[in-house]
């Protein structure tokens, strides 16, 4: 079973048509493994990204240093769906 | 396990084999007017099952409704199951629905993408496509949202297997997908094709893969806007609505384009809430709050389908 620990998802919205671009060229950067929840559609509607814990520090000093804004949705993925998990025993009990 | 459809647990999600006991349990309970027809076989051999609502007649015009393509959207499956169980409920009680149903058969698959959800469960939370293997690659499946023959394999979507968007060798590739192509085609009297997905708050129309606007843009935009306002007349879900590729982005290969393009003029795909902060991992408490909202958009789009015939 594949688990997500440290796994983060981040919320990040694009200001402009340069933050976006930028933004997509994570898109094709697949070493990062990222997993687009809500893909980029134009500035200001939230995209969501799925980060894998390797790639976590890499892709928050990319947007930081590129003045992306974004904030941190899911702190950690696997204790999310943990709770799922346990929530869906105790009601099948 | 539920004795019966009226005690089982819309509020949870559940695995694949509750479900079909679940739909099973519904035509059982439902004889003469809720029957299963399995239209194909998924790669791994489930069947896919779409329940059918009819109060008689023989093909008569009809409306189709999909949940669950993508299989980690665990709201939309659940959701699924809240309708097939509402449609029999309201059946002669809902004024609307009744005169709907008395001339109109209603098809609900819920399960669309059965590989991927079974594998949602055991194996990967977060898992999207098909389960059938790529050759050369060690990537599996496809996304059976760009696997239609509607732009087939254009920008919006990705030739490479590992992406969660490859389009698959061919169109029609998926057997899920060749299966409700098939049905739509031998049925050949669809009004109305509703596919469902989450999450992001859309109401879409065609097109996805072309900005070309579809010729009835003035007619599904409006209807749309009666939709997501019937939606958020309930707990005010605030719902963003317009053509895929105007809405969102760029999408080749998609189910409702390639609907569209059938003559199915009522071709729609929601994105269903989160309304905070969860993704796919939608609390069990928002199921029954997301299709009783759900409910109302499927409503106003039925009854146009059922008030305005062509």
């Amino acid at each position: 079973k594949e688990t997500f620990e440290g796994h983060q998802v981040l919320r990040i919205v694009p200001k402009d048509d340069v933050q976006l671009s930028l933004i997509k060229d994570l898109e094709d950067m697949i070493e990062f493994e990222l997993d687009f929840w809500r893909g980029v559609t134009d500035a200001v509607t939230p995209v969501d990204i799925r980060v894998p814990f390797h790639s976590l520090q890499t892709v928050k000093i990319y947007l930081e240093t590129q003045g992306i804004e974004y904030s941190t949705m899911i702190e950690d993925l696997q204790t999310m769906l943990d709770d799922e998990q346990e929530e869906m025993e105790s009601a099948a009990r | 396990q539920p004795r019966n459809t009226d005690s089982y647990d819309y509020g949870r999600y559940h695995p694949i084999n509750e479900i079909y006991d679940f739909q099973d349990m519904l035509v059982a309970e439902n004889p003469n007017m809720v029957s299963k027809i399995v239209i194909g076989q998924s790669y791994e051999g489930r069947p896919l099952n779409v329940l059918k609502f009819s109060t008689g007649g023989t093909n008569r015009p009809a409306i189709w409704i999909d949940t669950g393509i993508h299989s980690r959207e665990w709201v939309t499956q659940a959701s699924g199951q809240w309708f097939a169980k509402k449609i029999v409920t309201d059946y002669g009680r809902d004024p609307t629905l009744t005169a709907i149903l008395n001339k109109m058969d209603i098809f609900l698959e819920i399960v669309t993408n059965p590989d991927g959800y079974y594998y949602t469960h055991n194996n990967n939370r977060m898992w999207r496509k098909t389960r059938k293997p790529n050759p050369g690659s060690n990537c599996v499946g496809v996304d059976p949202n760009r696997n239609w023959d509607a732009g087939f394999g254009g920008p919006g979507a990705s030739g490479r297997p590992c992406s969660e968007t490859y389009h698959g060798p061919r169109a029609n590739s998926e057997s899920e997908v060749k299966s409700i192509v098939d049905f739509v085609k031998s049925h050949g009297n669809f009004k109305a094709f509703i596919s469902i997905h989450s999450y992001s708050q859309m109401l879409l129309y065609p097109y996805g893969y072309t900005r070309t606007p579809v010729k009835d843009q003035a007619e599904l935009h409006s209807l749309a806007k009666k939709a997501i306002t019937d939606l958020a007349s309930l707990y005010g879900t605030r719902y963003r609505y317009g053509s895929i590729i105007s809405t969102i982005y760029q999408a080749s290969g998609g189910t409702i384009d390639w609907t569209y393009n059938q003559g199915i003029k009522y071709s729609y795909t929601f994105e269903l809430r989160d309304t905070g902060r969860y993704g796919f991992i939608l609390p069990p408490s928002q199921i029954i709050p997301t299709a009783q909202e759900t409910w109302l958009a499927l409503m106003a789009i039925m009854d146009h389908t059922y008030k305005n015939p062509y």
